[in-house]
Order: structure tokens, then sequence, then C-alpha cells
């Protein structure tokens, strides 16, 4: 972006390469000073939450300034040394649900050229039943040399791709080139300057918005897909054709004081298409809390039609009063699964879950959260799956993602918003489906290591189960594989061999596709799980899982949570030079910025600690 | 007189108007276990102003630590401590600082009095000095407490009963009868109050003008959120 017509951003271009769903994404701005005198120039690009930077570097005057990675801490030293002598650093914002925006400003001689590269990469989740690449260009002007280019490998053959955006007119559309064959797939996109305009002569661009790709791999195996590559592997599982697991949900709801009006309603209107959805071997109860706790019927109920008729009316009345008491309201829901179990209502085989809805602290009866999370992690006891749903801004986020990590779940946070309603039937579609239950990869302890998480709780339709590891010999022409799961009506137990596939065969004609990403989406997915492990735990297990993903992060250049990416701008006029800082933020800091309307710069904010509650009384 | 709850983990605060006959004598603070009583008496203003209203405001407190012995009288006119079987007096005019074993006492000329009772609480009293012939006002004091955590649980009074914190949710923002104080409606202690976006100000720093504290006001003397009504703490005297 510029200030002025002075500067001129003549070629932009985003380059994506997926290889086996790993990411790899390099956007380069090219821009001209035009003027006479030296100008600001910003470069300010959105990327998705998932990703890790892994560059940033600039080439001004022919010189390249590369970024570096390095700890958080040492980051900070230097960014603070920057900002005492009144310089500016870069900035990381919120930026919606997907994206988050990197900035970052430089000064720019007369008559000169910047060129900005900023390099990302992230493991495709499949949802769904489809892997998404989000692209977001922004340009302010057309550009003279715009493409957005996509190479796609996927070794298992592609199902299908599908390539859209939020600002193709009919005159666009043709413009999208897409040639897919077995294996690979290539889309393109680049418009004429012309072309990019909004209407003929005029300077404003019709590109603004999200360039979206959606695919699919084909899925014959049972044992899913193995691939070595350079000492590495990584298995995708998703094995095709699982009947569906009968579940047992129960749904907790939060109707305290602050759920009033359109959240209220948006929750009832969510719970009605949800209860709609159920299919009639599963069971289901429902709980709505605010300081008391009221449940439907004190036993889970089969989803008849007729049953769920009724529920539909009780949902309808759900309406808002009072406060927040979670931790009652979750073990009336755990406890009501426990003796329903006990006493033998439920199928033998289907899952357990519940599903909390709520929108704030619990402050009635248990209200400190880490209490909340022990009382209910030993209620469960390892024995059903809590989902948790963050709705709002001012929802402690960090302590239901704890809690249903805890719980063999996970936590979404819904958005206050017009589509919360799809949110919510979106996040409960995710998870209702379960294929497998207690799903175990194993792999010869003589053969990996270095293995990441391979135990999981579920498998749901249309998602994915993602192992990597290192291989112990780098000679290993194959080794075992087996799969253990709990299915419908048997236990799921397969077993195979994994042996490396020869990439130039697949690929004749591609030189080079980038070799190691076997290796970094090994890392990208070490480094989230050490993330995640270090919220929860002993406080020791916490300070190791931290300490390595740190490790990590250094060793393999991600900008994660616990680095920043550091770029010594050129010498200015004082002779004085200043970093460039590019920071991952956490979901914390993220939710903070959206409640706060504003930028969240890097973590080296002063954290304000509350002053204590004060009481007086005065007049005026 | 107004009350304000500042609640800064909620970045939020509450605020309401206690008004009653000039006299009247109010239980703010009483804790049984530790034998601590605070209580203060209103007075009007001069003459009733223009527009009606009866504004009353504390002029008096009555403070008592019985398990320690101590005593405290504190007026718009003066200070005085009992302890050790016999009364001390202060005067507001003077700059003084009393340091016994069972008490500390600050008192910074023309402003504020700074009172820590041993192992339970300290408070500051802040004197709102009025120009002399105004025809309406007149001197009065603000009550502030600074630090209670070693109070029990069984602490109660108007402002007591907020030092174990309150639970409340407000929702359904409104606009109100003024543009920019809209209404609301709160949660709190079993009750659908409707409430108000306003602001009151804390003279701590700046006795003359005081800082706005946004607040929400809780309308007819605190009804729904005090605990029974503001007659229930009503008291016969100061003591």
């Amino acid at each position: 972006s510029t200030n002025e017509a002075k500067v001129e951003v003549y070629s932009m271009t985003v380059d994506s390469t997926v290889t086996s769903r790993f990411a790899h994404t390099v956007m380069t701005s090219k821009a001209l000073n035009k003027a006479n005198s030296s100008q600001e120039i910003f470069f300010e690009v959105e990327l998705p939450k998932t990703a890790f930077i892994t560059n940033f570097s600039m080439v001004i005057e022919g010189q390249v300034y590369v970024g570096e990675v390095k700890e958080k801490e040492k980051a900070k030293k230097q960014y603070e040394k920057a900002v005492s002598s009144g310089q500016t650093a870069g900035l990381v914002k919120a930026s919606g649900r997907t994206m988050e925006k990197f900035s970052v400003s430089v000064n720019i001689a007369a008559k000169s050229n910047v060129t900005f590269i900023l390099t990302y990469e992230e493991l495709l989740q499949r949802k769904f039943g489809k892997y998404e690449i989000q692209t977001r260009v922004k340009p302010k002007l057309p550009v003279q040399d715009f493409h957005i280019v996509t190479n796609i490998y996927e070794p298992q053959g592609i199902a299908f791709v599908d390539a859209h955006a939020n600002f193709l007119s009919n005159e666009l559309l043709p413009l999208v080139e897409k040639t897919v064959t077995d294996k690979k797939a290539h889309i393109s996109f680049s418009p004429t300057i012309e072309q990019q305009r909004k209407c003929p002569g005029c300077d404003a661009t019709q590109i603004d918005g999200d360039f979206i790709i959606k695919y699919d791999v084909n899925r014959a195996e049972t044992l899913g897909d193995i691939q070595i590559v350079n000492g590495y592997f990584v298995h995708f599982f998703a094995p095709p054709d699982l009947p569906r697991v009968p579940k047992n949900v129960v749904f907790v709801i939060d109707r305290s004081g602050s759920m009033s009006g359109r959240k209220m309603e948006q929750t009832r209107e969510a719970l009605l298409s949800i209860l709609k959805e159920l299919h009639e071997e599963d069971y289901f109860a429902l709980i709505q809390f605010d300081s008391e706790i009221d449940s439907w019927k004190e036993s889970l109920t089969k989803a008849t039609k007729e049953n769920v008729d009724e529920a539909m009316v009780f949902v309808n009345r759900i309406s808002a009063r009072g406060v927040t008491n979670i931790n009652d309201a979750v073990l009336r829901g755990v406890n009501m699964l426990l003796t329903d179990r006990q006493q033998k209502r439920l199928h033998e085989r289907s899952v357990d879950m519940i599903i909390l809805l709520t929108d704030g602290m619990p402050n009635s009866g248990v209200s400190a959260p880490h209490l909340i999370q022990e009382n209910v992690r030993s209620a469960i006891g390892g024995k059903m799956s809590l989902f948790c749903l963050g709705f709002g801004d001012y929802v402690d986020y960090s302590f239901l993602d704890v809690m249903s990590k805890e719980n063999k779940g996970l936590a979404r946070r819904i958005y206050e918003a017009s589509d919360a309603t799809l949110q919510l039937q979106g996040f409960y579609e995710e998870v209702s489906s379960p294929l497998l239950s207690e799903v175990d990869l194993r792999y010869p302890d003589n053969a990996v290591d270095f293995l990441t998480t391979n135990h999981f709780a579920q498998l749901f339709n249309g998602s994915e189960i993602v192992v990597a590891g290192r291989l112990k010999d780098e000679q290993l022409d194959n080794f075992m594989v087996e799969v253990f799961g709990q299915g419908l009506e048997d236990d799921f137990k397969v077993q195979g061999q994994a042996s490396p596939q020869d990439w130039n065969v697949m690929y004749p004609d591609d030189e080079y596709i980038f070799g190691d990403f076997t290796e970094r989406l090994w890392a990208y997915l070490t480094i989230q799980q050490l993330l995640e492990k270090s919220k929860s735990g002993a406080p020791d297990e916490k300070a190791n899982a931290t300490a390595k993903a740190l490790d990590m992060s250094l060793l393999y250049s991600f900008v994660t949570p616990l680095t920043s990416m550091v770029v010594t701008k050129p010498e200015t006029e004082d002779g004085t030079d200043s970093p460039l800082i590019a920071d991952k933020l956490t979901e914390e800091q993220r939710q903070q910025a959206d409640r706060l309307g504003t930028t969240v710069s890097h973590s080296y904010r002063a954290q304000a600690l509350y002053p204590q509650p004060s009481y007086f009384v005065d007049g005026d | 007189p107004h009350f304000i709850i500042e609640l800064p983990e909620k970045n939020d605060s509450l605020c309401f108007n206690i008004n009653n006959r000039p006299g009247t004598i109010f239980n703010l603070v009483r804790d049984p276990k530790s034998g601590i009583l605070v209580n203060g008496q209103v007075i009007g203003e001069k003459k009733i102003s223009p527009n009606g209203e009866v504004k009353t405001y504390f002029w008096r407190f009555g403070i008592v630590h019985k398990t320690l012995g101590v005593r405290l009288e504190v007026s718009t006119k003066d200070i005085s401590v009992f302890q050790d079987g016999k009364w001390v007096k202060l005067l507001w005019s003077d700059t003084a600082s009393v340091k016994g074993p069972n008490v500390d006492l600050l008192v910074t000329k023309d402003r504020s009095l700074t009172v820590t009772l041993k192992d339970s609480v300290k408070f500051v009293i802040l004197l709102h000095k009025v120009w002399e012939k105004h025809p309406y006002h007149r001197d009065y004091l603000g009550f502030y407490t600074l630090d209670r955590h070693l109070l029990s649980n069984s602490v109660h009074g108007l402002l007591g009963q907020f030092y174990h914190g309150i639970e409340y949710e407000v929702t359904n923002l409104r606009p109100g009868a003024v543009p920019e104080k809209p209404d609301a409606t709160m949660y709190v202690k079993g009750h659908e109050l409707n409430v108000t976006r306003g602001w009151q100000r804390d003279f701590r720093r700046d006795v003359k003008n005081g800082e706005n504290v946004p607040c929400w006001f809780i309308h007819y003397n605190g009804t729904g959120l005090i605990d029974g009504d503001a007659t229930d703490y009503i008291v016969s005297g100061l003591f």
C-alpha cells in the first residue's frame, strides 16, 4: 500500500506450493518510489492463522535484508532498543476469524525500488472432506504484474479441485486457469492491469478479497497413505466407507444474563437445527444453566422424531437470566452419561460426548477456572469427550480450550455476528460424526522415533489423522504400520507396509518441488503439539514442552508464539537502523484484539497488573 | 452519598446512591469476628436546593475495633482517637502522624486521614472543604477502603458486603433517558435490574475535581444490588 500515487506497486505475486497437504507460500511485492524525495512504503499482508511465517526479507537497491528468527525475549531487547530511540517496528494484528495481518513499513529513497518477500508454511487441515488454501489479496491500485499461482502435488491422487474468489466477476471468472492431472494440479489467476480495473480507465481495482482453493485426495487404502521422504515419514489416515458410530450427546447450554438477546436467539436456532440432524440411533440430553441447572429429562433420550419434537419445545423456551455456574452444569451432564452407561441404557458401541456452550466466565458455585477443570477432569476420568463452544468476545477461551483438551475434545470460538448460528451448526457437524474412537497408529520402535501424537480419541467424518516421525535408518526400505480403533460393530484393525515412493517417477517434469517438506511438516506438527502441551499439565511438563517448542521453532525458522522474526532495516538518514519484527499471536491475544478492536503489537506491551478492587463512598 | 464498587479485574464498576433523612446513621462495615465496625452519619445541605432535591453526605464516621480496644470519631470538624484508655484529638488543620501499637494515623492537612488498624483494615477518609459562605453546600467526608484482605468472611454492611466480591452480568444495552447514559439489564444476586451506564467521582488523587469512574448505576438506593433494603443498615448510634 502507498500513501501517494508517487509510489507504484508494480508487481505482486502469491506463489503457493502444496506438497502432501503442506503448503509453502511466498508473497512478493515490488514497489517503486517515483517521487523526488524519500517515502515511507507499507507492506501489509494477511496470512492464515494456522500458518507460521518462515521468512521475511526485503531487497532495497540490490541489497538484501534477510529476516532471522530469534527467541522472543532476545528480539524484545532489540525491539525495545529501537522503540526507546523513537523508531517503529513491525506489527502483527488479529484480522477476522481465519487470518492475521502482518505489516511493516520502510523508508525508501527517491527513485528507488523495494521488494518485500514474505514466506509462510502451514499444514492444511481436512474439514468436511476437503482442504482449503486461502489467499487474501488487497492491492490498493491495479498492479502491472499480478499473479496468484498454486501448484498442488498429492501422491495419493487428486479427487477434485475447486477455485473461486469472492471478488470474481463474470469477466474475471474465465481468467482462473485450472489444470488437474492425476497427482498434480496447477491453478493460476493473472489478470492484466486493465482487467483488474473496476471500470475502464479508473484507478480502483476489483481485486480485493479471498482467493480460495478447495480440494481433496483419493482414498483407496484403508491403512491410509504413508509417505517417506529424506528420512522422515508422514502418515495420513482417513479410511473411506466407515459407518458412523452412534453418539450420546449432552448439550449443556449457558442461559445466563449475558446470553440474552441475539446470542440466546442464535443458540436456540442452532440447537433446533442440530436436533433435527440427530440420527435416530443417537441419544441426547439438554441441560440449561445459569446459577440454577435445569435438565429437560433426567437421563438421555433416544432421538426419535417424537422425542426431538418435544425437545424442540423445550429449546424454544430457553431464555436468559441469572449468572453462570459452569462447574455444576457440566458435572450434571457427566453424571447423566455415567449413570446411563452404568444402567446400560446406551448402545454399547457408541461415543459419549458433552457439548458445552457458554459465553462467559463462571461466577457462581465453583468459579475458579482451575478448580472447574480439575473437577471436570476427575469426574469424566477419560470416559467421554468434552467439546466447548466459547461464544463472544468475553469468554475465557483458554479456560475452555484446556478443559476440552484435557477431556479428549476441542474448543472453538464462536464470533458474535449474524452467522453465529451457522458457526455453531458447523462446529457440531464437524464433531458429530465419529467414525472411530480410541484410534492408535503404531509403528515399530526400532524403525522410527520422534513421533508426533499417535493416539486420537476420535476420527470424525470428513477429517483426517496425521502422524509424522523420523526414520532411525534413512536407508530403511519399509516398515510395518498398524492402526487400531473402535468402530460401530467391530474393532477396526488394519496393518500394512510403508515404503518410500520415487518422487522422480511420480513427478518426472518437476525438477524440484521442495525436498525437505516431510521434515518441515513433521517439525510444524511437533511444534503445534508442543505448544498445546505447554498450556496444560504439570508445571515441569509445561516448561519442558515450551523449551522444546522454542528449540524447534529456532531450528526450523518458524515464527511461533515463542519466537519473533527480526529484519534489520537499512540505516535511516540519521545513521541509525531499526528492526522490523514479525510475531505470532496466541488465541488469547487475538481475542483481546477483537474485543478492544485494536492492534496487539506483539507481546512487548507492558502487561498491566490489575490493581486491588476498591470500595468507597463519597459525595459530589 | 454515592457508593462505588470498583472491580478492576472486570474492568468495571458499580455505583449507587443512598439517600435518607439528614441525621441518619448507616452501617458501612461490620465484621463481628474481628470486632470491626464503621458507621457513618449523613448531613443535608444548608437549605433545600432550588430543584427541591435533598442531598445528603457523610459528615461523621465512628470506627471501632473491639479486639484492639480502639475507637475513632472522625467528623468534618476534628478527629478523636481512643486507645489505651484515653482520648486524643487531632485537627484537620494540622499535618500529623500518630503511630500506636494497634493503630497508625496519618493526617494530611485539610485533606485526608489514613487509618491503619493493626492486622485488619486500612482506609482513608477524605475531607471535602467547601467555601464557608456557600449558600447550599457544607463540608463533608468520603470513606475509601484501601485494604480489607484480613477481614473475615462474615464482614457485611453497605460497603462490607462487597468485600467478598460480587458477581453480575450485564446485557441488553439500550438507549436510556440521556443519550450518553444507556440503560441495560443487570443480573445480580438473583435479581434482574434495570441499570444505567454513568459515572461517579473518585477524589483520592484530585480532591477538588475528582476523577470520573464509569460505572453501572443501580437505581432506588441500590435496591437489588445490596442485601435487603437501605433501611436495614440504619443504626441508632455512631458506635
